[in-house]
């Protein structure tokens, strides 16, 4: 059913970026996290957006009311919100 | 930006940079990169030129994308670095359509808005610099020796916050030293969590970069203010004392000061004006604010015709009375645009007058069977009084997130600024391209401050975010050029929730004396105030952190302004300030300028420093004398030693 809903891009903000793991080490953990949710590698690839790995960890997806649901229950997600438009002042 | 820089005390009367001048004392911000987050830029400007610039250090990280538009022959040892963030503008929009919005998938600028920022931040001196002979003089940047690099997160329609927070999260690796953001939502957001630029700002700061942003443009909407948390330089907009005059003289002699950029001018003589409610297709909301199409020719050949304002396109009101045959345009304010006058390059002779004036001018074309007037040329004024004054766009306190931290921070140059522009983009829509452009907004404002915050960092290459910030806060001035309390859009005396601290005061920022400073450490203690577990804050920081058990007084956070939304009875809020003088011992005595119906007193009054570096805290009791029923009430306190002055605002509510 989850594949039923609408779904638009979000931010999973996930505070700062470990010591340890290097950058393509934290875009997979990443990678994994949506597969996880979406229960597909390959669906995870289509909808990640971004993955922040340079001075912060988190990133960025396609997801539905669902998938939120689920990232938000795992641990080190501090927060998902939507992917909001900004405006030029 | 022409004018502003002298304006700001950065040169004297003459023109000249004298040896006071943090431009001097800071060396023009040589050593110091900004990093822009907006629209792109134009890199082919002079302002971007790097003539007599080092090499590029090796300690920087960035890079010069390579695409169709924009490769990295484009950077030079001036603009070092270019990168654009798309993907979440295309999940949203669909893939740019360049063709249609004639805008480049890649760091180039077709808006202007960012060439225009990041020129007033860190361009180069550019003499000869004017818009259609209007403004001239030579264009200087805050920081014209800094280094820049781009981000380009902004597309037609908007600045999606996936985008900006990849930008973020590159721009503090590279090794930016500072941020500057001339975006923000529309409204203030409920949660710095779900905040995309307070996160990523968060992350610079830890860094030690400072992020500076726009207050946002809904001003005078009350709580309008956006980009909201206390590590952010959040920066309002004010005049300079420049105008582009025009003004508007009716067939009954009376005559009203205007403003634009029109270089087309009228025969000299009288000419019809009319409505242009009146000589619209029919009666409608689109005739009265001029929308191309809505105005019939045949009423309106050879006439002067009176849009109002609104909240449409300014510069499309020009079109539509040029292509129905009108000869002139008068850009009528409403209520809610108040006294602000707009300088736009219009494609017939023009002029923007206040709300008042234009009531006025209805009222006589309602009352005059066979109404005439005239636009006078428009031209180029200087010293203009009283300024600065603030925009009435400027959005404004208070902070509906945190209501015991001041926003907006500082006001600075946001109204009729000159800056470098794209030349892919007509600013009057109608061909005419320019090397230079004048545009208003809290965007405008902000890259100012980003300027000023490169030559105070290449002053104090030490100094903390938070330290640059008070230094700016507490030195900042809140009276005009006529020596009286600078006004606000509507004329009447604007306080902190328009201005913050004040007006910034550049060469005063760059010796304050004393300053607020805060370290990380403070902001996790200030998110423990808001009710964040130690257990969020660790995975924020990366590091062990353990929140105090009593919750936090937010009004303890040592900010450089003491707010209490909620004063009951009497409180009492604690600060604590480092001297950093450059004469080690001090003493210093307060003076305090309690809000209306509040007691105010300060322990203890005088603080003694015996070495740079040194700390003293001192503490604020507020007492209620009476309720201030749901209003806030405004003071000040500042330490001095004869020398400096460090200057706080008080803003309590007491209930």
């Amino acid at each position: 059913s989850s594949n039923d809903q609408a779904s638009s891009g979000y931010i999973v903000y996930m505070g700062s970026k470990p010591e340890s793991p290097r950058r393509h080490k934290l875009a997979h953990s990443h990678h994994r996290m949506l597969a996880s949710v979406l229960h597909s590698e390959e669906a995870a690839r289509e909808s990640i957006l971004y993955s922040y790995t340079r001075s912060f960890n988190g990133f960025s997806a396609r997801l539905n009311a669902t998938h939120v649901a689920a990232l938000k229950k795992m641990p080190g997600v501090l927060s998902v919100f939507p992917d909001k438009r900004n405006q030029l002042h | 930006t022409t004018h502003s820089w002298k304006f700001l005390g950065l040169e004297d009367a003459n023109g000249e940079i004298p040896e006071n001048s943090l431009w001097r004392k800071a060396n023009f911000g040589s050593g110091v990169t900004i990093g822009s987050l907006d629209t792109g830029v134009w890199p082919e400007s002079a302002s971007f030129d790097d003539s007599s610039f080092d090499p590029v250090p090796n300690t920087w990280k960035g890079t010069c994308v390579n695409t169709n538009s924009f490769n990295p022959s484009d950077c030079n040892k001036k603009l070092i670095g270019a990168r654009f963030y798309i993907k979440a503008y295309e999940l949203s929009k669909g893939p740019l359509n360049t063709t249609a919005t004639g805008d480049f998938r890649s760091p180039r600028d077709k808006d202007g808005h960012g060439t225009h920022t990041s020129s007033t931040a860190s361009g180069r001196f550019v003499e000869g610099a004017n818009i259609l002979g209007f403004a001239n003089g030579t264009a200087k940047g805050g920081a014209p020796k800094a280094r820049l690099a781009v981000y380009k997160v902004c597309w037609p329609g908007g600045c999606w916050e996936a985008d900006i927070l990849a930008a973020m999260d590159d721009a503090i690796a590279d090794g930016v030293d500072i941020l500057t953001l001339s975006i923000g939502g529309k409204v203030p957001l409920p949660d710095f969590f779900q905040d995309g630029i307070a996160l990523g700002a968060f992350h610079a700061i830890q860094k030690g970069i400072t992020v500076v942003c726009s207050a946002g443009n809904d001003g005078p909407k009350v709580g309008s203010v956006v980009n909201l948390p206390p590590w952010i330089l959040t920066v309002a907009a004010s005049s300079i004392d420049r105008s582009f005059s025009a003004s508007v003289i009716l067939g009954n002699n009376k005559t009203y000061l205007g403003s634009s950029l029109s270089e087309f001018k009228l025969e000299d003589r009288l000419y019809p004006i009319v409505a242009s409610s009146d000589v619209g297709y029919r009666s409608s909301i689109g005739s009265l604010l001029c929308t191309v199409g809505s105005l019939d020719p045949k009423k309106t050949e050879g006439k002067i015709v009176v849009c109002l304002r609104g909240v449409t396109t300014r510069l499309s009101k020009g079109t539509a009375v040029k292509q129905a045959g009108g000869a002139g345009l008068v850009l009528a304010n409403s209520d809610a645009d108040g006294g602000e006058l707009i300088a736009d390059p219009h494609v017939l002779p023009a002029t923007n007058v206040d709300a008042q004036s234009g009531k006025e001018i209805y009222a006589y074309l309602k009352n005059t069977k066979s109404s005439v007037g005239y636009i006078t040329p428009a031209k180029t004024l200087l010293g203009v009084e009283p300024s600065p004054k603030m925009a009435s766009f400027s959005s404004q306190g208070p902070n509906t997130l945190t209501p015991d931290i001041l926003k907006p921070d500082i006001t600075g140059p946001g109204m009729n600024i000159l800056a470098a522009f794209t030349r892919a983009t007509a600013p009057a829509g109608d061909g005419r391209l320019v090397e230079f452009n004048v545009e208003s907004g809290t965007s405008m404002s902000c890259p100012h401050l980003a300027g000023i915050v490169a030559l105070l960092k290449a002053l104090h290459p030490d100094w903390s975010p938070a330290a640059i910030k008070s230094a700016i806060m507490t030195t900042a001035i809140t009276y005009d050029n006529t020596g009286n309390k600078i006004l606000d859009g509507s004329n009447k005396v604007a306080g902190p929730f328009n201005y913050g601290a004040g007006h910034v005061n550049v060469n005063a920022a760059a010796d304050p004396g004393l300053v607020y400073d805060a370290a990380i450490e403070d902001y996790i203690f200030f998110l423990c105030g808001l009710g964040y577990s130690s257990v969020a804050m660790e995975t924020l920081t990366g590091y062990e952190v353990h929140c105090p058990d009593a919750k936090l007084s937010l009004s303890d956070f040592n900010y450089p302004s003491v707010t209490l939304s909620n004063l009951k009875g009497s409180t009492t809020v604690t600060r604590t300030v480092t001297n950093v003088g450059g004469d080690g011992q001090a003493e210093y005595k307060v003076a305090i300028n309690p809000p209306p119906g509040v007691s105010v007193s300060i322990t203890p009054s005088i603080l003694k420093f015996s070495s740079t570096g040194e700390k003293k805290s001192f503490t604020l009791t507020f007492t209620a004398e009476r309720s201030s029923k749901g209003a806030y009430v405004f003071g000040d306190f500042s330490w001095s030693d004869g020398k400096h002055q460090v200057r706080s605002p008080i803003v309590v509510k007491a209930t």
